[in-house]
């Protein structure tokens, strides 16, 4: 098993090799890409060798093949397609963004339970009521489910998606959704994330 | 030194146990609190000993004093004005939800580089010029940066939001953004929160 620091720092290492690889650069020192990357090199090492790699000392790694190791082991540069239930401020944000649909991942629709939303588009996807979820799902072969609806209807809503057949969802709404049937729920929480500075603002004043 | 983890938990304590105030409820035990969470009673018991408060055993945790303890370590209740660079897709949402400004967080402007944004507002906030940055954070007192620009810029908006005087900084763009002169810098990922999923589906299957 990887140690879930190790999985949550794959797609920072991902991002810096594609852009060795667009600079057209062959190999890298586990110094250099740990420095980019700021993490300390025995750390970086010691992520990579989870994934059977262990680069050539004097040379480093091979910037090709790492990459593709990497990408592999994420399942990127397949098609993922995603449904956003909640089509509000967040919701909208994160179907225009062209940060959030990068390796594969592919907005198909949003859902809502609003009839002034519902029949509308976001950048030509379409948003659909929440009652034509399962049909969605299965049509378009939906594989991940966002939560961008309010927190009372979070956990409710991860229920639909899971019921729907969508196999990991990636919750925003601010309310702790247990894991429907066994689906994978990972939540982020970026009002906590101000919280988490605070704390440590505070710590330092010595409080 | 509180562990992260433990940090990274309490604004999830935070909300339960204010729910918890506002439904009158007097008293809770470690294992209630800890089923709402998400997490085993022994985890919560010890990240509440964190704080210096172990519960009397029979009855709990007092819920009222309890929640005080876990607001005045985030240090919630106080003014903390934020600014937000980047008024893009993600700026805009973050200005407008009413969920990331809880707790005496207050979006008081964005800045942005884009002159057919500077001049507008959002839900009454202004949006500057990022050349009024400086100006803005000692009149405002602004305590907390957001970065939400492209990638390419947001070292150097992170480098002008320290120079101006905020305290920490929340980075959503996908770079890793150095603490400029010592100021905490935390980033968040949407992107990459997918990827952690599709990394676990993958394994799922045994690939
Ligand atoms: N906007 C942000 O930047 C931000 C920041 C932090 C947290 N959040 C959290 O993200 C969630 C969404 O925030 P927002 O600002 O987009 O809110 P919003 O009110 O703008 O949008 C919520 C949308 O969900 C829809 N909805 C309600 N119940 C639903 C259901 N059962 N099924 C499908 N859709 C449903 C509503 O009709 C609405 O369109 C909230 O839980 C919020 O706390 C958002
Ligand atoms: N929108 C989302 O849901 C989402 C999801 C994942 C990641 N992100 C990341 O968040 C960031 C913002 O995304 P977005 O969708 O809002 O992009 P966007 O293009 O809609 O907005 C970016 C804004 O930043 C401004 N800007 C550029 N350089 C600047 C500078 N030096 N100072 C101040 N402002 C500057 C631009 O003028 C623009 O208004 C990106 O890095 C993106 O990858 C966004």
């Amino acid at each position: 098993r990887i140690p879930e620091p190790t999985v949550a720092r794959l797609p920072v290492y991902r991002r810096l090799l594609a852009s060795l690889v667009a600079g057209r650069i062959r190999t890298v020192s586990s110094t250099e890409l740990a420095a980019a990357a700021g993490v300390n090199a025995a750390t970086l090492r010691r992520d990579l060798s989870h994934l059977g790699t262990y680069g050539t000392p004097g040379t480093g790694y091979d910037v090709v093949r790492l990459g593709e190791m990497v990408d592999r082991a994420l399942a990127l540069g397949r098609d993922w397609p995603i449904v956003i239930a909640g089509a509000g401020n967040l919701g909208r944000a994160l179907a225009r963004s062209r940060g959030f649909t990068t390796g594969g991942f592919r907005v198909v629709a949003l859902v809502d339970v609003d009839p002034g939303q519902v029949g509308r588009t976001i950048e030509g996807v379409p948003i659909a009521h929440v009652e034509q979820l399962a049909e969605l799902v299965v049509r378009e072969g939906v594989a991940l489910g966002v939560v961008a609806t309010p927190a009372s209807a979070a956990a409710d809503v991860a229920r639909r998606l899971a019921d729907a057949g969508v196999r990991a969802i990636l919750n925003f709404a601010p309310a702790v959704v247990p894991s429907p049937g066994g689906v994978l729920v990972r939540s982020v929480d970026l009002a906590a994330e101000l919280q988490v500075l605070t704390f440590h603002l505070a710590r330092a004043r010595g409080e």
